[in-house]
Parts: structure tokens; C-alpha cells; sequence
């Protein structure tokens, strides 16, 4: 998994 | 950003806007939870610490601060302004934070990817989000007369959902590296919480009678 790719979402 | 992923905001964004309308237009809550509307406040300020140290866009900034402070707003405006606290039910709105956030804080401390406080938080907020509507869809089994705002702001947030499912699902086939099954899997289950509301929603709407959700 990445874990950081998500945090470009709300 | 594509365009179920902006559909999306704006349905949660729009769903938002139509509750605070509705409470400051009509002076009164009836019908809305206090305790959904504060768990997604939780669920804003620990997914959003990263605001001023992950820059991703001004899209992404504004939109995370306008969503702080409209829920923020909504909550001030149920616990203390003068006339709308008392349409507040409080009496029927008896779910249990614990219920919610106790297991939200074990599942993110038992998976979070990385042990820092942000990602822990973080972890935590994205359980947190996928359970919060349920004291709202409880308040919504005890109301009569459930008034069409309020049926509307429902349906809006679960459209918000469902647009972010297609949104991955969009993802996943033009991002090489997307695999998120952590925010998938509670996203799925955010949106089946809401499956049994959209049914009654629909009926009512081809119907053509007012919303009412059996006990």
C-alpha cells in the first residue's frame, strides 16, 4: 500500500 | 482531479451549505444530530492537521479550512445559540459517541501504516467518518414528519460517497500506484450505511409522499 497517496483527497 | 472526485466535494460541500441554511433560515435543528455533526467535526480536525505541513493545492487548503469552519458553524449554532438549542432533540438523540470512537481509536492504534500522531489521527479519522452518519440515520427513525432539508442533506452526503467510490474506482485504472484498501474498504462501508435511507428516499420521491423511514 502507499500511505500517502490518499492524502490528496478530503 | 477527476470528475466524479469534484462531483463528489461539491455534493459534500453542497450538503453542508443546504444544513446550515436550513438551521440559521428556519432557526431550528429538528430532525439533525448533534452527535453525527459533531463526530465529523472530530473527523475534519484529525484528518486535516496536515493543513499547513502537506500542500497539496489551494483547492485542497480552502476546501479542508471551508469544511472546518462550516462544521464548526453547525455546531456552535445547535449547543449555543439562543432559540436554535431548543429545537434541538436532544432526548432522541441518544446514540453513543463511545460506540463509535472507541472502536475507531483501537482499529486505527491496530492498523495505522506509519506510527506518528498525524498518521495514527489520520487513520482514525478515516474510521471514524465511515460510522458517523448512524446517529443521524437513528435520529431520522425516531422523527416524524421528517422535513424535505433534511432528507435532502442526507441524500446529498450519501451522494458525496458514492461519487468517491467511482472516483477510486476511476483512479484505479489511470493511476499506476493507487491501492488504497484502507480508505476503500470504509468508504464501501460508509456507502452501504446509507443504502436502506436511499431506498425509502426514492420511494418517497416517486411516490411523491413525505419522507418517513420505518422504525
Amino acid at each position: 500500500g502507499s500511505e500517502t497517496a490518499s492524502k490528496d483527497e478530503l | 482531479m477527476n470528475v466524479f472526485r469534484l462531483a463528489g466535494d461539491m455534493m459534500h460541500l453542497l450538503s453542508i451549505v443546504v444544513l446550515l441554511l436550513k438551521i440559521t433560515g428556519i432557526k431550528s435543528c429538528r430532525g439533525i444530530s448533534l452527535k453525527t455533526q459533531e463526530l465529523y467535526l472530530l473527523v475534519f480536525i484529525t484528518r486535516y492537521l496536515d493543513i499547513f505541513t502537506n500542500f497539496v493545492s489551494l483547492y485542497n487548503t480552502v476546501m479542508k479550512l471551508v469544511f472546518l469552519g462550516t462544521s464548526s458553524a453547525i455546531v456552535y449554532y445547535m449547543r449555543y445559540d439562543r432559540i436554535i438549542k431548543l429545537t434541538y432533540d436532544k432526548e432522541q438523540d441518544t446514540f453513543k459517541y463511545l460506540l463509535l470512537v472507541a472502536p475507531s481509536a483501537v482499529l486505527a492504534l491496530a492498523t495505522s501504516h506509519v506510527y506518528t500522531v498525524l498518521e495514527v489521527l489520520w487513520t482514525f479519522s478515516i474510521y471514524l467518518e465511515a460510522v458517523a452518519i448512524m446517529p443521524q440515520l437513528v435520529l431520522l427513525q425516531r422523527t416524524q414528519n421528517i422535513d424535505n432539508l433534511t432528507g435532502n442533506y442526507v441524500f446529498l452526503l450519501g451522494s458525496y460517497r458514492g461519487l468517491y467510490i467511482l472516483n477510486w474506482i476511476y483512479r484505479f485504472f489511470t493511476e499506476k500506484h493507487y491501492r488504497q484498501w484502507l480508505v476503500w474498504t470504509c468508504g464501501v462501508v460508509q456507502t452501504i450505511i446509507y443504502c436502506d435511507f436511499f431506498y425509502y428516499y426514492f420511494l418517497s420521491w416517486q411516490n411523491n409522499e413525505k419522507l418517513a423511514l420505518p422504525a
